[in-house]
């Protein structure tokens, strides 16, 4: 489902050139999930930004369900992303004059989805994170951990069959945590296609594969024979 | 220094009322160090937003080094919050157009220090958290634990007797996050009185004492005996 190879991510900074990402190659099957690793400033976001198609790398070639990124144009990117893949990202992003439901709601009127339909679905992914009393509170009016479940609620709306999500855990309590991580792996044992970024050593023990980055490089892909 | 009486903070809801904080009755002795944990939703941020002059309580008392905050005029609620307490937001709240070294240096420029001593004290907070490579890239150029690293730098630039952090490690791998809770164990034996929300229970276990929140209310307040 996904080949990257050889992929490179560049910034300039001054006159200096930071290498966020370096001959990086990963090969990831359709219904597989794996966990990625790696200390602060590894490239870890980087990875997943490219992956979401959401940022174009600066060498080398990514290719998402037989198709050469780097070829889509401007429609059919806009098409992948809104209907194949759900992104959590680690700042969350809500639209802060929306309510919870209307954020979670967002990818489905993209999909012309009906009014409806909408909400009713929005809702009950609110339920599955818990904020089912919540969902006509504006971000400003919600706690961290529940920002981030609802960005992570939106990133589930369109049903995507690929879910990249970028620290999910990181504002939540090991209850509620836990419960977002039962959700992750629930939605891949239905056959979804999963990566999250993590730093719970706990959680990358429960994953059939961890990828670990260090200094922007592939250091360690370890597969866990399954039981 | 610090003492909390039958603290409540109410928002309202539409028609309802969200009573984020009920109740609460708290001491804190100069020079001590407490976590501060709960579940997600429970009411920590609203909290330590309150012991940090940001927010005004519903109802009940606060007494900072022995002042009742609500008889403070604007004037003297500012220098507190810049001189005596130093906060680390959940969300960082970084100055977009500056960059790592400007953000470090502003509280010090607040306190009239002169420019080159300010440069100075931020770049060596900055090789604390292990950012002085960075120090010159703005917030959207670093990765999400650099940004709150950055954000725990500036809360230490006007050197407070007093740190509130919420959730400081939430990004932060092991060893980066590890080496933050370090920093904070340090400033705390300086004699520092520091609050920390966290998650991690094991960073709990370290501190000689936890308050733990439910619903908005003091759940548990747990001292260890000293070794
Ligand atoms: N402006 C607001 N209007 C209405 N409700 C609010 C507002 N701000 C916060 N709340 C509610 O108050 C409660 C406490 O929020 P708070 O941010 O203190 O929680 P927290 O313990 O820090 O949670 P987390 O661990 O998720 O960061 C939450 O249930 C939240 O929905
Ligand atoms: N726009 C940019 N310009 C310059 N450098 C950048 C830019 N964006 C990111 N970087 C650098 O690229 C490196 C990788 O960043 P990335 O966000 O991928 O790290 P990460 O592994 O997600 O870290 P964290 O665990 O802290 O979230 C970092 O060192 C960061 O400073
Ligand atoms: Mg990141
Ligand atoms: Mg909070």
């Amino acid at each position: 489902m996904i080949e990257l190879r050889g992929i490179g991510r560049d910034y300039a900074s001054g006159d200096a050139t930071v290498h966020a990402l370096s001959d990086v190659d990963l090969e990831i099957e359709t219904g597989e999930m794996l966990t990625l690793l790696g200390p602060s400033g590894s490239g870890k976001s980087t990875l997943l930004h490219l992956l979401g198609c959401l940022d174009r790398p600066t060498h080398g070639s990514y290719h998402l369900l037989g198709r050469d990124v780097s070829r889509l144009d401007r429609n059919q990117l806009a098409a992948v992303r809104g209907e194949q893949i759900g992104f959590v990202f680690q700042r969350f992003h809500l639209m802060p004059r929306s309510t919870a439901l209307e954020n979670v709601a967002l990818p489905l009127r993209f999909a012309g989805v009906g009014a409806r339909e909408r909400r009713a679905r929005a809702a009950d992914l609110l339920r599955r994170v818990g904020l089912e009393d919540r969902r006509h509170h504006r971000p400003a009016e919600l706690s961290g951990g529940q920002q981030q479940r609802v960005a992570i609620a939106r990133a589930l709306a369109a049903d995507p069959p690929l879910i990249l999500a970028d620290e999910p855990t990181g504002n939540l309590d090991s209850q509620v945590g836990g419960e977002i991580v039962d959700l992750l792996l629930e939605l891949h044992s239905e056959g979804r296609t999963v990566v999250v970024i993590t730093h719970d050593e706990g959680l990358a023990a429960r994953t059939e594969r961890t990828v670990r980055l260090l200094d922007g490089r592939v250091f360690a892909d370890e597969r866990v024979a399954p039981d």
